[in-house]
């Protein structure tokens, strides 16, 4: 708890009397090490050390009866300020069908989250078709069929042909349908695979989406940013979708990956369920991140 | 930088930020440099390129445990493969298959995940370009249950090899725990003895979460070793050395992308001398 570790750090010092700015600078480097345990990059926790330490030495911190609380309140309000700055709803075309793309690395949760997704619009009134351009993994298609069926919704698929065709005859197929919302699935790609990524190029240009949402998986480490980068830099990433919260991780990957891309978090994966889907809170992720 | 680089305070905060990049964590990264700083104070090195040798060959050194590779020298062999969602257990699986198929051994796929949309089917297609057998069950059965009738069939049959693939599960999941220890028993049932190898399959692109996922794991179905998979991507898998560190077991194959041939035996040279490019 980054609230007790200060707390002793500060409670050993100022044994001595008044804080003194050498031991603010000490308390910054524990929260340094509380971001990098878990998983913010290192750029990103040092940015934010850098924004603390600017309020801190504003706050009358070397006054302070509670130096150690003023310090993680500081933390907080920073952190839910940067992460909840941005618009953390999905959103929609007026012209329908509303596409969204999902992408990611490998086994990050995307063609559970676009069943996941698909069941929350329906119970909001919208209906979605689901798209097979996944036609690389074994029984990729077969698991998206698996969860169409389980919540009563079409989807598309044309076996291992041309995943780029098959993204613009879905989108179509919608259109023919009166179906509101496409919702594609992707493979799972390295982001420095050029081909792959030439291909998912490709989905977006012929379905032009009004979603491309990076699935990420919670607990990715240091390498989070330059993956959501890699991604953002060819696609123009709109939206992320946090999955496998339901474990301990501490999600610092969220941090790197906003920062970096400035896409918003719009999406929460919190089991293997279809139900288990939860809107972003910012407040609550802070808390989970700062540990 | 050169190995005529000076050892200054530059290069040591160079030399961190390399670490941390790669996953090794903020403990292991302080550990390893302190360490390094004080042979570097008593054996007055002047030169970067020394501390970062000496570094290469206490990595290769720490990683490079017995005990890793499937041996077949039981019949059947059995090898449990356990890891949260989405590591790589069923494709490593139908890449280890192939190795063995390849060297004519008979082997034997149980589809253990029993829960997730086409587990079975996912597992029934690398059966198939592996040229194993497999055992499957109803979806939503028990997975017990086809365990115990897998390797009972393997057994009968005379296979070589039998692997057991399992749903991924977070370390958390109390009733998912208690489900793979009931597999393992079930295992044991099944085999007269506890399995020729439970394998942890671990994600390299995993943060400091994998170091929770080994330890809980661990203590659930006692690891022989792990399989690091996505070391193809741009991380490192650096937090594999703070597992190491906790559970002393080695690693024993990386996955090196989605094909087929692509897994090899761990080679801790190869592992080091990528951790810094
Ligand atoms: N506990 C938990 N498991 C999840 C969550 N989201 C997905 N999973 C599991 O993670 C694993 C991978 O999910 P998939 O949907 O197949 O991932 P993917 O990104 O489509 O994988 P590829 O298509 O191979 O790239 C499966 O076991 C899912 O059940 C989540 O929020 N929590
Ligand atoms: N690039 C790369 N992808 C891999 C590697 N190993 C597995 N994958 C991919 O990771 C994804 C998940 O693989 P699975 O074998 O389904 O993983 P799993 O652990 O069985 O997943 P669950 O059973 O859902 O927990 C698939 O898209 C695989 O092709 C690897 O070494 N490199
Ligand atoms: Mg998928
Ligand atoms: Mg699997």
């Amino acid at each position: 708890q980054l609230s007790d570790r200060l707390g002793a750090l500060f409670s050993r010092l100022t044994g001595r009397g008044r804080l003194s700015e050498s031991d603010v600078t000490e308390a910054l480097r524990e929260i340094r090490v509380a971001l990098l345990e878990a998983d913010v990059s290192l750029s990103s926790a040092k940015s934010f050390v850098a924004r603390v330490k600017e309020r801190a030495l504003g706050a009358d911190i070397l006054e302070s009866l509670t130096p150690a609380q003023t310090i993680v309140s500081i933390c907080h309000e920073e952190l839910v300020a940067l992460l909840g700055g941005a618009e953390a709803r999905l959103q929609f075309s007026d012209a329908p069908p509303s596409v969204i793309l999902l992408v990611g690395l490998q086994g990050s949760g995307k063609t559970t989250h676009a069943g996941k997704i698909a069941l929350r619009l329906k119970e909001q009134g919208r209906r979605s078709l689901l798209v097979a351009a996944d036609i690389y993994r074994p029984a990729a298609i077969a698991q998206l069929q698996r969860l169409g069926e389980q919540i009563d919704l079409p989807v598309f698929e044309r076996g291992t042909a041309d995943p780029v065709e098959t993204a613009r005859l879905g989108v179509a197929e919608a259109k023919r349908l009166g179906i509101s919302t496409v919702i594609i699935d992707t493979a799972g790609r390295l982001q420095i695979d050029d081909a792959l990524m030439t291909e998912l190029e490709r989905i977006r240009a012929v379905t032009k989406p009004h979603e491309v949402l990076f699935v990420a998986d919670a607990m990715t480490g240091q390498e989070a940013a330059n993956v959501a980068d890699g991604f953002h830099r060819r696609l123009g990433i709109t939206g992320i979708v946090l999955t496998k919260m339901d474990g301990d991780t501490r999600g610092g990957a969220a941090l790197s990956i906003f920062e970096r891309t400035g896409a918003p978090i719009k999406l929460i994966g919190v089991g293997e369920k279809l139900s288990a889907l939860e809107a972003f809170y910012p407040d609550r992720l802070a808390s989970r991140i700062l540990g | 930088g050169g190995s005529e680089r000076p050892l200054d305070a530059e290069f040591w905060e160079e030399f961190e930020e390399a670490l941390l990049a790669a996953d090794l964590g903020v403990g292991t990264s302080e550990r390893i440099l302190e360490g390094l700083k004080t042979v570097a104070r008593q054996e007055g090195w002047r030169s970067a390129g020394q501390a970062v040798e000496r570094f290469r060959r206490d990595v290769e050194r720490f990683l490079d445990l017995p005990g890793a590779p499937i041996l077949l020298d039981r019949k059947p062999t059995v090898v449990l493969v356990v890891g949260v969602n989405g590591t790589g257990k069923t494709t490593s699986i139908g890449k280890l298959a192939a190795r063995y198929t390849a060297q004519g051994k008979s082997v034997l796929l149980v589809a253990g995940d029993t829960f997730r949309a086409a587990a079975a089917d996912q597992l029934a297609i690398w059966a198939e370009r592996s040229g194993s057998q497999i055992v499957r069950g109803p979806e939503n059965g028990d997975p017990a249950a086809v365990v115990f009738d897998g390797i009972t069939a393997g057994i009968a049959r005379g296979v070589d090899l039998i692997f057991v693939d399992t749903a991924g599960r977070l370390q958390t999941k109390n009733n998912l725990m208690e489900e793979l220890k009931k597999i393992r028993r079930v295992t044991e049932r099944a085999l007269g003895r506890a399995p020729d190898r439970t394998l942890l399959v671990v994600d390299a692109t995993t943060g400091q979460n994998a170091i929770s996922q080994a330890m809980l794991f661990n203590e659930v179905t006692p690891l022989d070793g792990l399989i690091v998979t996505k070391l193809d991507s741009t991380a490192k898998g650096g937090v594999v050395l703070g597992i190491v560190e906790r559970i002393e077991r080695p690693i024993s194959y990386v996955g090196l992308g989605e094909a087929i041939d692509q897994l090899e035996p761990f080679d801790a040279r190869e592992f080091v001398a990528t951790l810094f490019d």
